[in-house]
């Protein structure tokens, strides 16, 4: 699931964000990880798409699909900043932007 | 000794140079000790790989593959417009193309496997490398790749913070715990002035930069320098010399066969085909160990341009060509019969803050640190492998600024080159430049940062906000880098190399792949269906038994002679529905007419051994006990 997240979603021109959440319990369960994923994620008005690869306690949160208009795109995005900046449990985030790379 | 009937093979000049004998990688030899790369895997992250060519399909690894940009499990290019999907491929066949299918050319490691992970055909963040970078790393040994930011001179960009964190994660946990091996091409921005210490994946600790020479040793009009830089292979030069011939795609105008592959990406599957080859020999390798093995055996050759310095350790390197030319004898010979280096250890200093004007040349800001013995105690850092500087630096046009870091013995790095093309007014901010130049040295000493603007426009001063030293290395000593360096020159004609010798390896730790298998939405209607159809057929069948029992009992079969459903048991394909549909007790008794059906009493025994037919009784007594009977 985390493999489809970060494509998929700004593929479409989504939004998506990566969150690093705080094991306040040291080694917490992925399970109990995943459960505290998804609270956050609904909390900023995002979606848990999964954790990013084999990077324990990172998640990849997007935007709900559908059709929306840029004002409403910007709202969601102010939303979603303001919770992941006060949520206790989230140590890092960053909004997920297209890297430029280029075959050498 | 070695031949092969592939068509490209005398043209592959790279692997055996016979135009100018020893301007090759030196892998003959070790061939012929059937070394290969057998064993190991190889992953090329790029964008795609067309397994199905014949030169890769034998030692393709579906396992190891994955389509990031499709998000499937496989990797095969897709045919653009402008038919640029065949670079993945390309680099596939350099590391591990097919010998003796009669058919192109020939890999560095052909005995080896290759996965590809697709995930340059399309848009790319920060998550998705994350990925790549870990994407079935107890499978993969080597990840190959040959891409980064853009070469334009004047872009600063590397792996952003899941970037990073995966591949700090991938040297700890990726090849049970030995880490995973990422080589990474050093660019090719030569043209327009780009140094590859402003790529983040040449200069992380966790990479091998590799940069490109021409068959005549030089570097090539692409090429780029830097201090980070830590060998080099061949690759195409200018117009008039040869470039690399491997495998291509055959979709579009591909012909599955290509002699004009070159550029860094030509290079860096080169050395992931040689480290294959060390890690058969070797296999417990750490990421550490592949690391100083490169800087032990590179060879430094006559090149006046190259700008040479021997360090404090006795390890010559130049900005061109990092501690020099790959060999894959000497490689493959030193790995035979090493032993892993100590842990790493590491010393940063205190965030050192500044705010001092950078002066233009031909004056210069410095600014020391001295890295004490006491700073040392607690990690017991002795000697050096990566030195990494992190710098705060306003100033209007970034690209004036140069930036030379001396280490306690006074080896100098440019580590900051100025870039022409770089007008960015936004300066450094904490952008991490590194060097090996210093590999091997005492770490205990004075550090220099030697800042100027060699600007020729009067514009504002920069001004060096902060700074930071990192230093990893060991507590090897300066003795035993010698001792080490002595060890390997013994080992170079060859004698371990031989089944014979080998060396104890520790087992690697058991690190499960958390995506090891997810039930795709497919999967899981097929298993609601299989579900829902036997929960169906269960309920039908037992419908069915329980009717034509009540059929049985109420035509009272069972009286007349054998049990009519008998023929039907006998018939049965399968021993269990027999016995599910057959009476535990045979109507053999009913009439005493077994002897006329003996399969009654045989299958009644065999069914039901324990229990033994009642003796003949008169038809009465079993009237309305047909239940009971069947």
């Amino acid at each position: 699931l985390s493999e489809a997240g970060g494509l998929d979603i700004l593929g479409t021109g989504g939004l998506s964000w990566a969150v690093h959440l705080d094991s306040l319990e040291g080694e917490r369960k992925e399970e109990s990880l995943t459960q505290q994923a998804d609270a956050v994620a609904q909390a900023a008005g995002l979606v848990n798409a999964g954790r990013i690869g084999e990077l324990q306690g990172h998640y990849l949160f997007v935007q709900p699909t559908g059709h929306r208009q840029a004002m409403e795109v910007e709202a969601m995005r102010q939303q979603a900043e303001a919770v992941l900046a006060r949520h206790e449990a989230v140590r890092w985030h960053s909004e997920q932007t297209l890297l430029k790379r280029a075959k050498r | 000794s070695i031949h092969f009937n592939d068509p490209k093979y005398p043209q592959q000049w790279h692997l055996n140079n016979r135009r100018s004998p020893g301007r090759d990688i030196n892998v003959t030899g070790v061939w012929e000790r059937n070394v290969t790369g057998r064993g190991v895997t190889v992953v090329v992250v790029d964008d795609g790989v067309e397994h199905t060519v014949q030169d890769i399909a034998p030692n393709y690894s579906p396992e190891g593959s994955y389509d990031l940009n499709s998000n499937d499990p496989d990797p095969m290019p897709h045919p653009d417009e402008e038919n640029g999907n065949h670079h993945g491929t390309r680099c596939a066949g350099e590391i591990a193309a097919v010998p003796n299918n009669s058919f192109c050319a020939v890999g560095v490691a052909y005995g080896s496997r290759i996965a590809g992970i697709r995930v340059l055909d399309g848009p790319l963040t920060d998550s998705m490398e994350a990925v790549a970078f870990n994407k079935h790393y107890q499978i993969n040994d080597i990840y190959s790749c040959s891409w980064g930011p853009d070469d334009d001179g004047k872009t600063v960009d590397g792996p952003h913070q899941l970037g990073k964190a995966a591949l700090q994660h991938g040297v700890m946990a990726g090849r049970q715990g030995f880490g995973s091996i990422f080589v990474v091409a050093s660019g090719n921005g030569g043209q327009h002035n780009d140094n590859c210490n402003y790529d983040g994946y040449a200069n992380s600790i966790y990479t091998v930069t590799i940069g490109a020479v021409d068959e005549e040793g030089r570097m090539p009009f692409y090429a780029e320098e830097c201090a980070s830089m830590l060998a080099v292979t061949f690759s195409g030069g200018d117009k008039m010399l040869r470039s690399i011939v491997t495998t291509d795609w055959d979709l579009q105008k591909g012909t599955g066969c290509t002699e004009g592959h070159t550029g860094t990406s030509a290079a860096a599957p080169l050395a992931a085909g040689m480290i294959a080859l060390m890690l058969q020999v070797r296999p417990c390798l750490t990421w550490r160990d592949v690391q100083h093995i490169i800087v032990f055996t590179a060879i430094q050759y006559e090149d006046h341009h190259a700008d040479w310095l021997t360090n404090e350790a006795g390890f010559s390197h130049s900005h061109q060509h990092g501690f020099g030319l790959l060999n894959a004898w000497r490689l493959v010979n030193a790995a035979k019969i090493w032993t892993s280096v100590p842990y790493l250890a590491s010393y940063v200093s205190p965030m050192l803050k500044e705010n001092k004007a950078v002066p233009r040349s031909p004056h210069s800001l410095e600014v020391l640190w001295n890295v004490s013995r006491t700073d040392l105690e607690m990690s017991g850092l002795k000697t050096l492998e990566h030195v990494a500087v992190t710098v705060s630096i306003t100033h209007p046009r970034r690209g004036s600024l140069e930036l030379k870091l001396f280490c306690p013995s006074g080896m100098m790095s440019l580590i900051g080159a100025p870039r022409s093309m770089d007008s960015d007014p936004n300066g450094f901010n904490a952008w991490t430049f590194s060097t090996v130049r210093c590999w091997g040295e005492r770490a205990r000493g004075v550090y220099r940062l030697v800042i100027r603007d060699v600007g020729d426009e009067p514009l504002q001063m920069g001004i060096l906000q902060q700074w930071q030293l990192t230093l990893y290395g060991s507590m090897w000593s300066p003795v035993d880098i010698k001792d080490r360096q002595s060890l390997l020159e013994s080992a170079m004609s060859g004698k371990y190399l031989h089944d014979g010798f080998t060396l104890p390896c520790p087992p690697g730790l058991k690190i499960p792949e958390e995506d090891g298998y997810t039930i795709t939405p497919n999967t899981l209607k097929t298993l609601v269906l299989v579900g829902c159809f036997s929960v169906f057929w269960t309920i039908y069948y037992m419908l069915e038994v329980c009717l034509s029992q009540r059929n049985k009992a109420s035509t009272h079969g069972c009286r007349k002679g054998c049990c009519p459903w008998a023929p039907r048991r006998q018939n049965s394909k399968d021993a269990g529905t027999a016995l599910e549909s057959m009476p535990l007790c045979s109507s053999k008794d009913l009439d005493g007419v077994d002897s006329e059906h003996g399969d009654c009493t045989t299958a009644s025994s065999f069914l039901a051994p324990e229990l033994d037919c009642p003796p003949h009784q008169p038809p009465d007594l079993l009237q309305g006990k047909s239940g009971q009977i069947c």
